[in-house]
């Protein structure tokens, strides 16, 4: 970060121009939320002004733009840039018209750049965290996770203190809520021997058969080097949880990532054409693990460690009942639970049928 | 058709470089005394670059390295000031 930063704590912004991608109401509400990220971990207040010169001045541009002695760079590449405090260009931000600015994951999803960009305009520089905010590379995160990560809140509360009204601790992120489990469909689910646990985004939930309140952490307290945003999860015969990301997986004994991970899913069998993997599980009667990708399921052997032939195969072949794309599986007492959206099917993978359907959301007794 | 090599290394050079002087040269460096030319090699940028996203510091474009140049990012530097 840069000291001194901004010598007051009200600060002033002004939206100079607008970009066709999105409505006028959606780029107010996206700068407007992105502030509030700031505001929330430190004394600072935002006012919006509508005319004049603002500390904060915010436009959209391309090439070279008005008077910035930085030019974009066309479509992805650089998506924006911001001045650190000071006057003039000082807590200037700028924002690349030759993007796609969305409110959404599918192109830059404007809240996320601009809560970034602020983070400059207030005088933070780059992290070199990956699970943190002012890591300089984009990563799209959901909009309903708070995405300032530890190292971002510990860097602005060196240069501002934290909120008034909390006396002077360690930086926190705002009080999670109840620990009632993602508000949304989850993204992965495994078991680890006695435990299920549910991520999402940068988040875990730990929950314990005979313990109601499950446990919700960052999965950066246990596994500092994984990315958010895990999209599958297995436990596998050995003892191990296997975590996939896009094409790269990471195996974790204990709570360690063995050395030399993540590596790349086609090291377990599959061909270059699959590049994610959507859900996995391995059941433990069979030593068998059921990769699920799309409407298709592959084989793994984990005793041979390799990938059945004949595969991939319809799921609802398989899995009758089991028509949608799979967001998460794991097993529990010989029976498969599949998830998707706000919902879960428990399956008997003997009978192979659905036993019942159920909220996804059952397993944390909200 | 495919790129053909040489092509292709041309342009990936092209990348470091232009990637490199963006966000890695020290003339945005306030420690960088005066009008001291930027004698720092692409090698040493690079070094500086790989050790930032946690890399394998080779000083050489390998392609994990030439991946993370290619991903959208934000335009301030990623040492030193930006004013």
């Amino acid at each position: 970060f840069t000291l001194p930063g901004w010598k007051k704590t009200k600060l002033t912004y002004r939206i100079v121009n607008y970009t066709p991608d999105m409505s006028k109401e959606d780029v107010d509400k996206a700068m407007e939320k992105a502030f509030k990220v700031w505001s929330a971990v430190t004394p600072l207040i935002f006012t919006r002004i509508q005319r004049g010169i603002a500390d904060i001045m915010i436009a959209f541009g391309t090439k070279a733009h008005g008077q910035c002695p930085r030019f974009f760079d066309g479509p992805l590449g650089v998506l924006a840039h911001a001045f650190p405090p000071g006057n003039g260009l000082g807590g200037d931000v700028h924002f690349d018209e030759d993007e796609d600015w969305t409110i959404g994951s599918v192109g830059f999803n404007l809240f996320l750049v601009a809560a970034h960009e602020f983070g400059h305009a207030l005088g933070l520089s780059h992290s070199s965290d990956q699970r943190a905010l002012m890591f300089p590379n984009y990563a799209y995160v959901s909009p309903s996770e708070f995405p300032l990560s530890p190292d971002d809140i510990s860097g602005i509360q060196s240069i501002y203190g934290s909120p008034p009204n909390t006396p002077d601790k360690r930086p926190t992120t705002p009080t999670s809520p109840k620990t009632c489990g993602p508000q949304t469909p989850v993204d992965a689910i495994t078991t680890l021997r006695q435990e299920v646990i549910f991520l999402k985004g940068r988040h875990l939930w730990r929950i314990y058969p005979d313990n109601s309140e499950a446990e919700r952490e960052l999965i950066s307290t246990f596994w500092p080097n994984l990315p958010p945003g895990i999209e599958a999860a297995y436990e596998n015969t050995k003892d191990q949880i296997l975590l996939f990301k896009g094409n790269k997986f990471w195996v974790i004994s204990g709570y360690q990532v063995l050395f030399g991970y993540p590596k790349n899913i086609n090291t377990l069998g599959f061909p270059k054409a699959v590049k994610k993997v959507d859900a996995a599980v391995c059941n433990k009667n069979t030593g068998k693990t059921d990769f699920f990708i799309g409407d298709k399921y592959w084989r793994f052997d984990e005793n041979s460690q390799t990938m059945e032939k004949g595969y991939p195969r319809l799921t609802v072949s398989e899995f009758p009942g089991i028509s949608q794309r799979v967001d998460a599986v794991f097993q529990q007492k010989g029976l498969f639970y599949f998830f998707h959206g706000s919902k879960q099917w428990e399956f008997d993978p003997i009978a192979k049928k659905v036993i019942r359907e159920i909220k996804s959301n059952s397993w944390f007794n909200c | 058709l495919p790129i053909h090599p040489e092509k292709r290394n041309e342009e990936d050079a092209k990348l470091v470089q232009n990637y490199l002087n963006k966000f890695y040269s020290a003339e945005t460096d306030p420690n960088q005394l005066g009008w001291k030319i930027n004698v720092e090699s692409t090698a040493e940028k690079l070094q500086k670059m790989q050790q930032f996203f946690g890399l394998k510091v080779t000083g050489k474009p390998d392609n994990e390295t030439l991946q993370i140049m290619k991903n959208p990012r934000c335009g301030v530097p990623d040492v030193g000031l930006y004013g």
